[in-house]
């Protein structure tokens, strides 16, 4: 499964 | 007033060239350090972060800081029309609605500009938590984007596994399997054919070709790549612009089902 960059880095 | 200049506009090709597959439109961000830019491809599943300090350009002037949403296929349209030995230089007013792109040959003697209209972009900056990575790899900027080019024939996907040995790809589909191993090199002549592995512990992850690839458009910024990984972590791609800044691409792994 792909996981989305914004599970990593949330936004500011 | 911002004011930016380079030497050759072949730089700036290069650059739009490693962004322009993975985002439609990008905020360049303006400010006395430089030209910042962060923004997720369409899909969410990587990030493009690019840096170029102010002490890289041949002139830089940044009287406010400035936001410049720009559509990059316009922008390639643009930077079509400069030879790449012309002086590049940006401009824009304070608030301004419009960029100015100003071309001149080496001998001034061809001056072009054009004038780009700017968009209001929803921008959406991520924080960029700091990572120790369990390895980091140094390899030639060409010899990545070979690997990722063959093995994109046979999957979707590549897995990258780092030991202190050496680096892994491999990917497998139905033609059947493909690894690519290097060992990290004893001593070369040349520092830019090197593959330097700092390894804190082993580790292996699984990304999606199609992003690694666009990734390596921004072969020709850099001979050599450096890949930042840790288990559970998205991969950090790192190309240096010489006397620039760099261009990073952030890359979330695949996980099983």
């Amino acid at each position: 499964m792909q996981k989305s960059i914004t599970s990593f880095f949330k936004r500011k | 007033m911002f004011e930016a200049r380079l030497g050759q506009a072949t730089i700036l090709k290069k650059i739009l060239d490693a962004i322009k597959d993975l985002l439609n439109e990008a905020t360049f961000d303006c400010s006395d350090s430089g030209i910042q830019l962060q923004a997720m491809d369409n899909s969410h599943v990587s990030l493009v972060s690019l840096t170029l300090r102010s002490d890289g350009f041949d002139k830089f002037r940044c009287d406010r800081n400035l936001s410049m949403g720009m559509n990059l296929g316009s922008m390639a349209k643009i930077l079509k029309c400069a030879n790449n030995e012309d002086n590049v230089t940006m401009k824009a007013q304070d608030n301004a609605d419009t960029v100015t792109i100003m071309f001149e040959s080496a001998n001034q003697e061809k001056v072009s500009d054009y004038e780009m209209k700017l968009m209001n972009l929803d921008q959406e900056h991520l924080g960029i938590p700091e990572t120790d990575f369990s390895c980091v790899v140094r390899m030639p900027a060409m010899e990545f984007a070979r690997i990722c080019r063959d093995l994109a024939q046979f999957s979707e996907s590549v897995v990258i596994c780092c030991t202190k040995e050496g680096v892994k790809f491999s990917a497998s589909g139905d033609v059947g399997t493909a690894n690519i191993k290097l060992a990290q090199t004893g001593s070369v002549d040349k520092e830019e054919e090197a593959v330097i592995i700092e390894m804190q512990e082993p580790v292996t992850l699984t990304f999606a070709c199609r992003y690694l690839n666009a990734f390596t458009k921004a072969t020709p910024l850099s001979t050599q790549v450096q890949l930042s990984m840790c288990a559970d972590v998205p991969l950090v791609v790192e190309y240096a612009i010489k006397d620039l800044g760099h261009i990073r691409y952030y890359l979330a792994p695949k996980i099983e089902d």
